[in-house]
């Protein structure tokens, strides 16, 4: 609020200068000689002389770079955007040109504070223009200003630079948490170029392949976690709206990248990607199970008497980043249960079970999923802590009679069927490449099938189970073996339950599935 | 059996609806994602290509920047003095570079009219420009096809080879069309 | 049934889908080549 009066037109005017020597023939793109000049001006402008000035000039050039594209964006006298947009690109590149210039120089050649600050400044500001310009214009909105200009200072910004270099990390640290704060769900008008900006190749390889000791995947995660929550609540719709299947493609391009490039990324993060996916969002989220680490060789699940519990990566957890004994609330309810899981008592931990998980009466909000998922996945880990520690391996049989178990068979009876649905969705997620994870819930899911006492319980196992299978690939190796497993194996006498012979596309379904499981 | 969404019935509503309404339970049976236009066999990276969400292919190789020096950067002092593109003045082999280099792009058509023009033909089913070799005699010929030696742009070799071919005409492709609208500035 | 925002968000995503970006918004300029993207027929190679 409240410009020092002139600024507006020093401002203006020192853009206009600045976009000119940027285009002008002698400059070439390094622009770095005419930039000394240029700097010289903006301090007999008096532009540099406080931070508040600085602030405030990077605030009008945004605003005036961005006007000049909605006008240009605007003109009737060329309707063809494909000559309209290198219009816009003209004065973008050239404002980008000057922030990296000014980041690069800011402080000393050593100094990385200033130059950060100084980016992480810009950033804001360009952040908060489009976040007003969002809420002002509403579905006259355009992405191309914002989107361009973060794109190229991003690259401008990624040159092979010793300065750059040292200070790349926070560069992509501040880009991530500019798009963190320009989420979709903060910023709807802005999602498609979000997601451009996400998955652009060069943030991709900075934050995935380059950043040392993975430490910028986190922060990638995060961003991953924000598109999936944007896009739940759309994807619960039977009926996808044109808009959002187009999102949705392209989230699925993104995530094929991701599964090919970086599976690695996918596994220690799976937890908290599903936590967020919607239950029917079946093939995305199986994309993300299907990841296994590079140097893994999966064994053939189609192989005649595959041995799982001969497998030697059994013996080995996954990673997986995230806090999950936090995540079980209220911490009276976690006490409750470490007590139950260490003394199997009281009896009554059990019946109040199903009540810390209901949070509501109206079907299909009743459960809380994060919270039947981290139930889900604690149980387990404990389950597997506590047959180690007894100098067993977790198998059909010392993975019964435990206090897991009971917890896992409680579930299994007393929730309702969306609930059940639910719990057992929790336990299919685990079922990925060969780890004592996915043995564990696979033995755990086999023992609740034998085990059951209604066939209503058996019925939701194979639905889940089936569910995860008939969509189109990839389907993760755990899941096939222990569908294999099931149909295949007489103990579990699959073929002579009712629900398999319900209908004749059901019946066919499985006969065909099966075909191709053997 | 368990009576609401969430057993086998309520799968079984998802493949019928499959079969009358696929748009209604697109999440359910998902889709082909082979078809999503990355080469999900390739032994390489993905990510240094990938064009983007929406890009049905990857980046073609003028597509990807690369940092230079400066000092190459000389289109500012040059572009002025260079001759405007006209595609008559280019031999075949930068026709074709611009055929295979350019897909889905005014580029291409532009470079099809000009081959064209060139007496080559675009043949739809095999996918290949082919000409008639100057001075063979056809062995055969009639209202729909001819027999005779052609030659075939191999752009996976990137030569003329003359084969022996069985041309119907109706597989040839027309003269392209530009439509006015995506006229070629340079 | 999406909430109040959530349908509000749509509103915004749909006038957001018919200004697609282009690919060209996260190239450099070309000053000689710039992308013209247009339909070509289907029996041209497609990559």
């Amino acid at each position: 609020y409240e410009d020092p009066p002139g600024l507006v037109e020093k401002t203006d005017q020192l853009l206009r200068d600045w976009i000119g020597i940027y285009h002008s023939q002698h400059q070439g793109r390094d622009s770095t000689k005419a930039f000394s000049m240029f700097v010289h001006q903006m301090n007999v402008y008096g532009i540099l002389k406080t931070d508040d000035l600085i602030t405030r000039f990077f605030r009008l050039s945004t605003q005036l770079c961005v006007e000049t594209v909605y006008r240009v964006l605007a003109e009737k006298t060329n309707p063809s955007l494909s000559l309209l947009r290198p219009k816009c690109y003209h004065t973008l590149d050239a404002f980008v040109r000057l922030v990296a210039l000014l980041v690069k120089h800011s402080g000393d050649a050593n100094n990385t504070t200033t130059k950060i600050h100084l980016l992480n400044k810009v950033l804001g500001i360009v952040a908060g223009c489009l976040l007003q310009d969002h809420d002002t214009r509403i579905t006259d909105f355009q992405q191309l200003p914002y989107q361009r200009i973060f794109t190229m200072l991003f690259l401008e910004l990624n040159a092979p630079e010793p300065v750059l270099e040292a200070i790349n990390f926070h560069v992509l640290t501040a880009y991530c948490h500019t798009l963190h704060i320009l989420r979709p769900s903060k910023a709807a008008g802005f999602c498609y170029a979000w997601l451009e900006l996400v998955s652009h190749r060069v943030f991709m390889g900075r934050m995935l392949a380059t950043s040392p000791q993975q430490k910028c995947w986190p922060l990638y995660a995060q961003l991953l976690i924000d598109l999936f929550k944007y896009l739940a609540p759309f994807l619960r719709n039977a009926e996808l709206a044109k808009p959002v299947t187009m999102l949705y493609k392209g989230t699925l391009r993104v995530l094929l990248v991701l599964l090919h490039d970086f599976p690695e990324f996918l596994c220690d993060y799976h937890y908290g990607f599903c936590d967020v996916i919607p239950p029917n969002c079946i093939q995305m989220r199986n994309l993300i199970l299907s990841a296994f680490p590079r140097n893994m060789r999966l064994p053939d699940p189609f192989t005649p008497n595959l041995k799982v519990d001969m497998l030697q990566e059994i013996s080995y957890g996954p990673r997986i980043l995230a806090n999950i004994a936090m995540m079980i609330t209220p911490p009276q309810f976690k006490k409750d249960l470490d007590s139950y899981l260490k003394a199997r008592a009281p009896v009554t931990f059990l019946s109040e079970l199903r009540g810390n998980l209901q949070i509501s009466n109206n079907p299909g909000v009743r459960y809380n999923v994060q919270l039947m998922n981290a139930l889900i996945l604690y149980v387990g880990t404990q389950a597997i802590a506590y047959i180690r520690s007894k100098g067993l391996s977790p198998n059909m049989s010392t993975i019964a009679h435990s206090a897991h178990m009971d917890i896992f068979q409680n579930l299994s009876v007393d929730l309702d069927t969306e609930g059940r649905y639910l719990y057992l969705n929790a336990i299919a997620n685990q079922l990925r490449y060969p780890n004592s994870h996915t043995h564990y819930f696979s033995c755990t899911l086999l023992y609740l099938f034998a085990e059951a006492n209604t066939e209503a319980i058996q019925e939701q196992i194979t639905r889940v189970l089936l569910e995860r299978l008939i969509v189109n690939r990839p389907h993760p190796w755990g899941l096939l073996i222990t569908f294999i497993e099931l149909i295949k194996n007489p103990t579990y006498r699959f073929w002579q339950h009712e629900f398999v012979h319900c209908a004749p596309e059901i019946e066919k379904l499985f006969e065909s599935v099966a075909r191709s499981c053997m | 059996m368990v009576n609401d969404q969430f057993g086998i019935v309520g799968l079984l509503t998802f493949i019928r609806a499959a079969e009358t309404d696929p748009n209604l339970v697109s999440l359910a049976l998902g889709q082909d994602l082979t078809a999503l236009g990355l080469n999900l066999n390739s032994p390489d990276n993905l990510y240094p290509t990938f064009a983007g969400p929406w890009a049905e292919h990857p980046c073609r190789p003028q597509d990807i920047d690369f940092h230079v020096p400066p000092e190459y950067l000389i289109n500012h002092a040059i572009r002025d003095k260079l001759a405007s593109m006209k595609l008559s003045r280019y031999k075949d082999d930068l026709l074709f570079f611009m055929f295979y280099n350019n897909v889905g792009d005014v580029l291409q058509i532009a470079a099809a009219q000009e081959l064209y023009a060139r007496d080559w033909r675009y043949h739809t089913e095999d996918k290949v420009w082919i000409t008639q070799v100057p001075g063979m005699v056809l062995m055969e010929k009639t209202s729909v096809y001819e027999r005779g030696t052609y030659y075939f742009f191999d752009a996976q070799n990137w030569r003329k080879v003359a084969k022996e071919f069985y041309l119907e005409y109706n597989k040839l492709e027309g003269r392209p069309i530009m439509t006015p609208n995506l006229h070629h500035n340079s | 049934p999406l909430l109040k925002e959530h349908q509000t968000q749509f509103q915004l995503m749909e006038s957001a889908f018919y200004h697609m970006p282009h690919l060209s918004d996260s190239e450099r300029i070309r000053p000689y080549l710039p992308r013209t993207p247009c339909p070509t027929p289907a029996y041209y190679i497609q990559s």
